[in-house]
């Protein structure tokens, strides 16, 4: 088992981390057993489930140069089906570092390969570039999910990303596939919430996921209580939205 | 003459590009001569302006590298006051390139000495990264903006950038100064962003603008037109923001 899922997108602020963290929190609530590993040094999915680590923990980083055992990194901030392999700042060091080893893209995807037996899916939430650990993680990924925050902007950038993909599914990585297309921040009061919308819409068709995000302010609040959003507001439309998000993953996945 | 502002947060999406546009056109509306440098390969800057170059024409990348003299990429979308250096997604290329040059810190300062003889102002719009090209404008800056969404998320990273701030202080940037923490997104409905404003206030105390810039569909409809929100809708909220903002920085930086 063990399917990896990598959240991307270069944009910034689009909804990586709240996905990556309120996604994988409902998927172990649905009994299974969920990895989410947190790529990005500025370690935003590990503070939002409360995971702060010093100087002397070790992280992904040390996982990822050889230097502790996964099992070593490993916390369980929520439930028993829930673990994190934590992030720290110290991991933007790896951006040099991983360049000079051999075969530098493949080692979160060798480390995954050993790990992952354990889980029935991994989640890895990224930074916001086309950098060394976003490539990293599309090496190790078999699908991706894109998050598109509603806005302008958001459509620029698209083609950058869609052509990173395709560059590493030919070199690198050829079973990586899309899982989806994520809607998120989703304001039915405005306009270009729906025109947004509709391009992307026209644009991937059945890639697009059927459950949209909606802005909602129990997904930025639940954070600072170190909590997903199910564990802090079950009845939020944030909450229904990731567990609608959950259960049309394990659909797909599950049925085929 | 010629000061050199830096808009700066690795923090993603939280209105660095919205505000180097609308500030840098407020500015140039209010007569002072200013040139908006577009530093990120994603060239929202650029695209939010309407400016989107073809493989062929020069940008701020072969300025950087000296294959082109500034005047040459130079483009004047908007009034006479306003002009940008575009950026296009070839500039991820300067983060290898620049570093095997001998002092790559200081490149684009170089770049800005000679070209700000004709500006007052000078707004740098940068990735969401500390990376060289952010590194690149932080050495370049007499001061940095430093735009704050009214989220948990936001507060986080804080650490890290004063701290990159301080390093640059001392090694390669002394007169570098802090010229505003600026509250971007604010909803007045939420106590999130009571909360945090709050906290930054505290922390910052008069570092902080007296504007805020509140959350306003105008700010992020403006892109898709090409336009600041000054020439999309000048009685927008989001209008009277930015211009209330560009006042601020005239009055602290004419009375001194
Ligand atoms: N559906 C939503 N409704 C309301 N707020 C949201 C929603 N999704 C995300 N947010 C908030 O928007 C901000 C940006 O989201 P997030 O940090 O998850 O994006 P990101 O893509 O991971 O950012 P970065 O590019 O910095 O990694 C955060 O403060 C988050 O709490
Ligand atoms: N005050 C505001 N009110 C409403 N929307 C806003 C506001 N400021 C910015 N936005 C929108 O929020 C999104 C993020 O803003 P923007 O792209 O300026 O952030 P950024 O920090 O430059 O992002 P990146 O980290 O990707 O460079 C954009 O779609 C923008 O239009
Ligand atoms: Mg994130
Ligand atoms: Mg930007």
């Amino acid at each position: 088992m063990g399917k990896t899922i990598s959240i991307v997108n270069q944009k910034g602020g689009v909804g990586k981390t709240t996905t990556a963290v309120n996604l994988s929190a409902s998927l172990a609530a649905a009994e299974r057993r969920v990895l989410l590993v947190d790529f990005d040094p500025q370690a935003n999915s590990s503070s939002g489930l409360g995971v702060r680590l010093t100087r002397d923990e070790p992280c992904i980083y040390e996982a990822l140069l050889g230097i502790e055992p996964m099992e070593k990194i490993i916390k369980k901030p929520l439930f028993d089906t829930f673990s994190l392999a934590p992030s720290h700042i110290r991991l933007v060091g790896a951006e040099q570092e991983l360049t000079s080893l051999p075969n530098w893209e493949h080692r979160l995807k060798e480390l995954l390969t050993t790990a992952s037996k354990d889980y029935e899916l991994v989640i890895v939430d990224t930074p916001p570039s086309l950098g060394v650990l976003t490539l990293n993680s599309l090496v190790a990924a078999e699908s991706i999910i894109i998050p598109i925050q509603c806005e302008y902007y958001a459509l620029e950038g698209l083609g950058q990303l869609l052509g990173t993909i395709r560059r590493i599914q030919k070199r690198l990585n050829p079973r990586l596939r899309i899982e989806g297309i994520l809607l998120t921040m989703f304001d039915k009061r405005l306009n270009l919430s729906w025109q947004v919308a509709e391009e992307i819409r026209d644009y991937f068709r059945d890639a697009v996921f059927e459950t949209i995000i909606y802005r909602n302010v129990r997904l930025s609040e639940a954070p600072s209580f170190g909590k997903p959003v199910i564990l802090y507001d079950i009845h939020s439309r944030g909450a229904q939205n990731y567990i609608a998000l959950a259960e049309e993953i394990i659909e797909r996945n599950e049925k085929s």
